[in-house]
C-alpha cells in the first residue's frame, strides 16, 4: 500500500543517515525516490557525503567506502524490521582496520536481538564472536568443521593458523 | 525465533555428516581459502528454499550433490536439515521447534520434510515470510555480493523496501 | 622501458601537486578507505589514454577534475604527466627519455603532449602499442577486477591471447 | 595469424600449469579452444583441479580459489610476453596466509624485470616491498602522498596504522 511503502521510505532514511554517521565517523545521506508520483515503479536513488568530502556518484566512492554504505544501507533496513537471523559473507574484505573497528561494534550492538553467522579471514571481526567454527580440509575435497568457544585472551591470528595445519 | 543447529550431508564438500550448532549472538566461521565456509552458506540458503542453482554458484540444481574428490567417489544424494526455535511463535507456524530437510538425488528428484513430514517447496519457504529472512531479503549477504546493492539500478532497490514494509 | 615518475594534480583527489617516484622492483601503495590509492591507479590509466570513463568509476569525461571539498572549491583542470626511462628502446619511440602529459578542462576540452609537443591521443595509445600494456592488456588489474578475467565468455578471453600473440 | 595464435595458446598453457601448480601447491590446469576450427572466433575455456579435488565448474570455486585462479592466468601471459610495468588493485584482498605468501613469492621472482605497482591493506604483501607510498587523508577530500623506505626490520602493521593518523 502507498502509506505501508512512505512509512518504511521514511523510516528507513532515517536509520540510513544515523547508521551511515556512525560507520564514517560523520558525513551525510539522502534517499531520494525517482518518482514520487507513482510508487510502484518508482527507484530509490542513494546519496551519499563521506565526512569532508563532497557527494559525488556512488561509482566514484572507494572500495571500502562502497562496502561500508552498502553495510550502512543493508543495517537500516534490519533497524526498521528487525530479522532473526543475519549471514555476512566476507564483508569485511575491504575494509581497513579504522573501519572494521567500527562495523564490529555495530554487529555487537545488533546481536543483542539477532543471532549472526559472520564468514570472515579478519582477526578483528573474529576477535567480536564469543564462538568460532573452524572450517578445514584435511581430506583434500572434504570439509570437516571444529567448534571452538573462545577464551577471552585467545589471539585470533594463532588461531586462524592452527586451523590451516 | 533462533536457528538450533544445522546439519549437512553429501552437500556441495559437506561428504560426511557435519552438524553445526548455533546459540545466541555472532558466531563466527574461519578456516583457509576453499575449506567450505561459503558452502556452508549456501546450504543454509538451500535448505530454507533457493531454487536458482546461479544464487549457489551451480549451473544444475543437482551440482549440490558432492562430486567426489581425489579418494573419494561422488555420492547420491544431498540432504541437509535445519532446526529452529520458534517459542516466540515469530514463524508462520504453530510448532514451537521446527525441522526443515531438504534431499535431492543424482536422478533430480527432490524431497521436502518439515518435521518429518513431506510437504512442497512451497510450504517451506511459506514459513520464512515476511521475517526479513524470506527470498530477497536483506539478512543474506553472499560472497562478493554486498558491492551489488549499491550497483544496482535504483528500481531494483523497491525490492528491499517492499520485503522491508 | 621504466616508469620514472608519475605527476598528478586537480585529478580527482590529489588537488594539490603530487609527485609519485619510480624505482624498480615492487612498490607497494598503502592507506585508509578512501584516502586515493586507487586514484593514483585512475591516473596512470587516464594518462595512458584511457577514454572510457566507466573505467575511471566515472560517468563523465569530467569527473576526473578534482571537485572540491568541505573546505575546498573545485578546479577548473586536472593534469597528470608521466615520465618514462625508454634507453632500451621498449616503446615505439626513438626518445631515450618520454613525457606524456594529459589535462582536462571543466569546459571538455582536453590536451595531449609527449615531451611538451602537442599530439593526439592516438599518438599517446600508439606509445605503449604492443608491449603488454595497451589497452585490453593483462597487466592492468583494477580494484574487483581480477574476478572478471574467470566470468568474461570464453570468447572474451581471446581478446587476452592476441594481445600476447 | 593463425600459427601466432596457436603459439601464444600453447605458450600460455604451459605456463598457466606451471603457475597454477605453484600457487596452489598442486593439482592441474587445461585450457580447451572451444572452437579449435575457427581461430578467429574461438573462445578459451578454463578447467582447473585444486589439488585433492575434482576439476568442475569455475562457478563452484571459493572466492580466493577464483582469484588465485585469475591471478595464475595473468601471470601466464606475463611470462609467456614479459610486459615492463604491472598495477594491481587489492588482487590479495580474497587470500588466506598461506595463499598470501605464495603470491608474494611470485610478484618478487617476477619484479627483477617488471616494475610492480600493488596496492595492498595486506601485511604480508607490504613486506615484499621495499618501498611504500603510504596515501593520507589529512585534509578531508584532499591526497597526501608519503614516501617510506621500507627498514629490513620494520612492522608492516605499525605503519600502516601511523598512515591512518
Ligand atoms: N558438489 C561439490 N562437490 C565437491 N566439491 C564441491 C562441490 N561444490 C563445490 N565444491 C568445492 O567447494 C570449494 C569451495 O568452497 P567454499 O566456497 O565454501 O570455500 P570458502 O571456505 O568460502 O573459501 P574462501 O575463503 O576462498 O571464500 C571449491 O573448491 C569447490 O570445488
Ligand atoms: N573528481 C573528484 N574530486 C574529488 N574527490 C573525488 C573525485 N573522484 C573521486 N573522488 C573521491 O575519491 C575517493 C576514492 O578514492 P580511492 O578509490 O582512491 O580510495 P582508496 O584509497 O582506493 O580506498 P579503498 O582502500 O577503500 O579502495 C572517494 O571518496 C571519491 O569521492
Ligand atoms: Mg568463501
Ligand atoms: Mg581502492
Amino acid at each position: 500500500t502507498r502509506d505501508a511503502f512512505m512509512q518504511t521510505f521514511y523510516g528507513v532514511s532515517d536509520h540510513f543517515s544515523r547508521i551511515f554517521q556512525r560507520l564514517f565517523n560523520g558525513g551525510s545521506t539522502k534517499l531520494v525516490l525517482t518518482n514520487p508520483d507513482d510508487l510502484l515503479e518508482t527507484g530509490i536513488d542513494v546519496i551519499v557525503q563521506p565526512p569532508g568530502k563532497k557527494a559525488q556518484s556512488l561509482s566514484l566512492l572507494s572500495g571500502g567506502e562502497r562496502a561500508l554504505t552498502a553495510t550502512a544501507l543493508l543495517f537500516s533496513f534490519l533497524a526498521y524490521k528487525p530479522s532473526p537471523f543475519v549471514l555476512m559473507d566476507e564483508v569485511d574484505a575491504p575494509l581497513d582496520g579504522a573501519n572494521v573497528e567500527r562495523f564490529v561494534q555495530l554487529i555487537k550492538e545488533y546481536s543483542d536481538n539477532t543471532q549472526f553467522l559472520v564468514i570472515t579471514h579478519n582477526p578483528a571481526t573474529m576477535e567480536a564472536a564469543p564462538r568460532w567454527y573452524g572450517v578445514t580440509m584435511h581430506d583434500p575435497g572434504i570439509s570437516k568443521v571444529l567448534a571452538y568457544t573462545v577464551p577471552s585472551e585467545s589471539i585470533p591470528s594463532e588461531i586462524d593458523e592452527a586451523i590451516q595445519l | 525465533m533462533q536457528i538450533k543447529k544445522l546439519q549437512l550431508v553429501g552437500f556441495k564438500t559437506f561428504a560426511d555428516k557435519t552438524e553445526i550448532d548455533f546459540s545466541e549472538g555472532i558466531t563466527a566461521v574461519v578456516g583457509p581459502n576453499g575449506s567450505g565456509k561459503s558452502n556452508i552458506a549456501d546450504a543454509l540458503l538451500w535448505v530454507m528454499g533457493e531454487q536458482n542453482p546461479r544464487l549457489l554458484r551451480g549451473n544444475d540444481s543437482r551440482d549440490v550433490i558432492f562430486a567426489g574428490s581425489d579418494k573419494r567417489k561422488p555420492m547420491g544424494m544431498s540432504e541437509v536439515r535445519l532446526t529452529l526455535d520458534n517459542s516466540d511463535q515469530t514463524l508462520a507456524t504453530d510448532f514451537k521447534e521446527i525441522t526443515i530437510t531438504r534431499r535431492i538425488y543424482r536422478s533430480g528428484d527432490s524431497q521436502y520434510l518439515i518435521n518429518g513430514g513431506a510437504c512442497r517447496m512451497k510450504d517451506i519457504v511459506d514459513i520464512f515470510l515476511d521475517t526479513g529472512m524470506g527470498k530477497g531479503a536483506y539478512s543474506f549477504v553472499s560472497q562478493n555480493e554486498i558491492d551489488a546493492v549499491l550497483s544496482s539500478k535504483a528500481e531494483d532497490r523497491r525490492e528491499l523496501f517492499e520485503e522491508a514494509a
